[in-house]
């Protein structure tokens, strides 16, 4: 509750006129952004927790050996993948995406990863491998000053049907096989 | 091979060998639909009384109606795949953008990259997007209130008093949190944004949104400082997302416009959160 409650007083005082249009002073907008991002990370927790809670859930195995499974996962945000960086998809030989649909109907996704290189598998969990892209995150935004990311390429795959509410988890692992890097269209250089 | 063009079977956008988008397919239909960005230049001044006011964080107030452009010919680099067809155009140094269609959407995604904004010159300046249409709008768009009802708006017009506007430019802003509109009686083309814009139609058929702007004045209005944030020594650079919708109007009994832009908009704003795992287990285990 406290975590919640973090995030709740945040969004209050962001109902302030100023913070609503932009009018504050520059060090009130720099407090803005660090009690949201506080807010986010406390957040954060809750839903790991509750995610960790769901799908830890006893499986016919667990209740065989008689002790739930001990698996818990990060279940980790990238408040930076709208600039392509995540520490997780960048740097890991093996990851899980976690996706959490928050509207009432069930959704389609084109989900996007970024990743250093282009050799990755992604599984869902019937076991099915899913088809893939990847494209080069772009130029400009490579070259950006402040961005400190081994991503070059984002990786894409396409999500049907995420429940409402409700979630669908892939794994997704490098592999030792070489896939082509995306090339331009020669046609439209 | 002079002419580029992206899509699917719902939609596909044709660009100019200029490099900018010169027309948008939907549902077979074609219609001149180009973009480009341009940038006001910033009304400064002494704010003794409201002729001199400096444009700044309350207020939108360009020196003139004109606006500069910021390229005539960007580069473009087009990659296409199963699943996607991507656009990456280069205007100059401190903008640039990604146009893509997915394959099974029905809408084209433009997610632009603005910043750091040049002021060198000692100008302010405020970039914009803007759409222009074939579309015979005749002064009439709609831009949304919250996310929920869509206001009518009429250029140069107030519904509740006789208006004459001083300032064309900045009386006809208006708010967007994630919707602006227009139609006739045959097309309907809406942009959804990913977060709170301002937004007008100062021409008919033509859409535009404010993205960024960076200016070196106060406006006497309270906060007291311009509007100049800077990181890491320089402007700050934003990056988001546009989402275009084509389609028959409202006026052609035809309501799938509508309900296509409703859904896309909660899809964007209410969108599947992700979190990522680092994992040791092998896919079985995980399974």
């Amino acid at each position: 509750l406290p975590h919640l409650n973090f995030m709740r007083e945040t969004m209050g005082v962001m109902q302030h006129h100023d913070a609503v249009t932009g009018t504050e002073k520059q060090k009130v907008a720099y407090d803005y952004a660090r009690h949201l991002s506080v807010g986010m990370r406390t957040c954060e927790a809750n839903s790991r927790s509750v995610l960790n809670i769901l799908t830890e859930g006893e499986s016919p195995r667990d209740k065989r050996y008689g002790k739930p499974r001990p698996v818990k996962f990060e279940f980790k945000t990238c408040s930076l993948l709208n600039i392509s960086m995540c520490d997780v998809s960048e740097q890991s030989e093996q990851f899980t995406l976690t996706l959490y649909n928050p509207l009432g109907h069930s959704v389609n996704d084109y989900v996007r990863v970024p990743v250093a290189d282009v050799n990755y598998e992604v599984k869902d969990y019937k076991d099915v491998v899913l088809d893939i892209q990847y494209v080069p995150v772009p130029e400009a935004v490579q070259l950006l000053k402040f961005r400190k990311s081994l991503a070059k390429y984002e990786l894409i795959f396409y999500v049907r049907d995420i429940p409402a509410f409700g979630y669908k988890s892939f794994y997704i692992k490098k592999t030792d096989g070489h896939h082509m890097k995306p090339q331009p269209d020669p046609d439209n250089m | 091979s002079s002419l580029v063009d992206i899509g699917n079977q719902h939609i596909r956008l044709t660009f100019d060998t200029n490099g900018f988008l010169a027309s948008v397919d939907a549902e077979g239909v074609t219609h001149m639909i180009s973009q480009e960005f341009l940038y006001y230049e910033a009304a400064t001044g002494n704010n003794k009384i409201y002729a001199n006011r400096s444009s700044g964080a309350y207020i939108f107030r360009p020196k003139t109606d004109a606006v500069r452009t910021v390229a005539v010919a960007p580069e473009i680099t087009v990659y296409r795949g199963e699943l996607v067809e991507e656009v990456h155009q280069k205007f100059n140094e401190w903008i640039s953008q990604v146009v893509r269609v997915y394959k099974e959407s029905r809408h084209a995604e433009f997610e632009w990259m603005v910043g750091p904004i040049p002021v060198e010159d000692n100008i302010g300046k405020e970039i914009i997007t803007r759409f222009s249409s074939d579309i015979k709008s005749e002064g009439i768009f709609y831009t949304d209130s919250n996310g929920r009802e869509m206001i009518k708006r009429l250029k140069d017009h107030r519904d509740t008093w006789r208006v004459k506007l001083l300032e064309h430019t900045a009386g006809n802003y208006y708010p967007v949190t994630t919707k602006i509109a227009l139609e006739d009686e045959h097309t309907r083309m809406a942009i959804l944004t990913d977060r709170a814009q301002g937004g007008s139609s100062l021409s008919d058929g033509a859409l535009e949104l404010m993205i960024h702007r960076r200016l070196l004045h106060d406006d006497a209005f309270g906060v007291d400082e311009s509007l100049n944030e800077t990181a890491f020594g320089q402007g700050l650079v934003a990056r988001g997302t546009h989402y275009l919708i084509v389609g028959p109007s409202q006026l052609d009994q035809s309501p799938t416009t509508q309900s296509l832009e409703r859904f896309t908009q909660l899809e964007k704003t209410l969108a599947p959160w992700r979190f990522f795992s680092e994992t040791n287990y092998s896919y079985s285990e995980w399974s």
